[in-house]
């Protein structure tokens, strides 16, 4: 079983978006997928059709189990998705409170990785959703990644939000034995705009031994799977950004991962 | 002076984008304007090419001297950001440690507010950028501001944080005695897509009363004045993005806020 996580502390540079459409990739092709929201804004649970707010089942009750001390069945919180091949272990809002309960407390930056060994078997592949913040959420998910993708947005700001996440995943690395291996994957690539193109160049001239080669185009068709509640490639397998996280997914199986 | 805070727990909505155009379309009509960046991550302090990891003098001061019990200058802290009539309050990256640390202290969530009220004299508009999670941040933004602008991305996935946002809003105001009057700002609108024009029905639909008519469109001419350093104004102010901004500023300054 292989564990991804999806994560950047910067908001808004496709995340979420990377999550699903790979996941949705993988589901396609007859691997058996799970879909870890970790973030307490649920997009991805929202984009099933769930409501965060009311989740019955949810990463929040393995955090609840660890303060409660008590054991739990981590394949009863999983929720169907209406793909084949793809489940879903949603969000709920309260995961928001997290950090300031359970703040220190012991294993509690093992919890989700501890629930996935649980599902060892089910599982040819997991796709982890982060929040855009570091707290306890990005911590388990950084635990529990075999590699972690680090979507950013070919923009000047977002080069500055890249500096910080991987200091971030350094801090956390020294802190665990090591930080998983990493790909950046440049999102909402506009070759009209001269920013997009010159933070490209600036992006590959800094972080090239980590950079997946080509990039994710801007594409409205996104916005509108979304709205369908549908992983894109179930939604338009041959849209441009479908075709692209395709190219993505061929790559990061082919070859072993840069640590 | 009249404080305006600009907030969304989602990420990505155009929030720094927001909170530097307006911004800059004040100063350039001359009137005295400070930014405060609430954002730890610090976009709008990295937007003018400071760098919020080596901040000396920042919001982070505020609440060090709450924690030590002492009096500090504010003017001392603010900034130049080289254009007119616009000075910045900066963030810096040690506030993402500020719910850990102080968390319940006493006077945490009027830190900013009384710290503007000793600023009264020296600006006519304070315009806030806030981080996209709810935490001690958000909530002195809060607090200190006459008016809340809401800028939501037309496009499905985000009506479900607006959701949220206002029922956080609500929460706040009832231990506050009263929410901030608030504006939702449409951003992103995309006439060309689906999703954007019937996401924008749905919003209109639910929560005409507090909507602006109008909306922002994408515009990839923000990038590039966020690539120079400069508000967008002050970068292309016959852009389309920029020309709705301005049509937003003589709606806001035009009517009474909607409580
Ligand atoms: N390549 C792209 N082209 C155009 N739109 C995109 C692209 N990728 C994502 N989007 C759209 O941009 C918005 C933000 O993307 P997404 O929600 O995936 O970002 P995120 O990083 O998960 O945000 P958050 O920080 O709030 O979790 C969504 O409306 C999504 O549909
Ligand atoms: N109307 C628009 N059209 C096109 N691009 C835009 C528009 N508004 C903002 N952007 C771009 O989208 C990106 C995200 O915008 P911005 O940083 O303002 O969002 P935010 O809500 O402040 O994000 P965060 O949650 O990370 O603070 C930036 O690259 C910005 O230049
Ligand atoms: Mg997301
Ligand atoms: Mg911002």
């Amino acid at each position: 079983m292989k564990v991804w996580a999806v994560a950047n502390q910067k908001g808004g540079v496709g995340k979420t978006t990377t999550a699903v459409t790979l996941a949705g990739l993988l589901a396609a092709a007859g691997r058996s997928t799970l879909l870890v929201d970790l973030d307490p804004q649920g997009s991805l649970t929202a984009y099933f059709g769930f409501d965060p707010d009311g989740m019955d089942g949810s990463v929040y009750d393995l955090f609840d189990a660890l303060a409660r001390d008590s054991a739990i069945d981590v394949a009863a919180l999983l929720h169907d998705t209406g793909t084949d091949d793809l489940a879903l272990l949603p969000a709920a809002t309260a995961m928001a409170t997290l950090d300031r309960q359970l703040g220190t407390r012991a294993g509690m930056g093992l919890v989700v990785a501890r629930a996935l060994k649980g599902l060892a078997g089910r599982f040819d592949h997991v796709v982890m959703d982060c929040p855009p913040m570091l707290g306890v959420l990005m911590v388990n998910a950084l635990a529990a990644c075999d590699e972690l993708l680090i979507p950013v947005q070919t923009e000047f700001l977002a080069i500055k939000g890249l500096e910080r996440m991987l200091s971030t995943l350094q801090m956390i690395g020294r802190s665990r034995g090591g930080a998983p291996p990493h790909v950046i994957v440049p999102t909402f690539f506009d070759r009209r705009t001269r920013a997009s193109t010159d933070a490209l160049r600036l992006l590959r001239d800094r972080w090239d031994a980590h950079m997946w080669p080509r990039v994710i185009p801007v594409d409205t068709r996104f916005r509108d799977a979304s709205r369908a509640g549908l992983p894109p490639p179930a939604f338009d397998a041959a849209s441009r950004g479908c075709q692209a996280y395709a190219s993505l997914l061929r790559w990061l199986q082919s070859r072993q991962a840069a640590p």
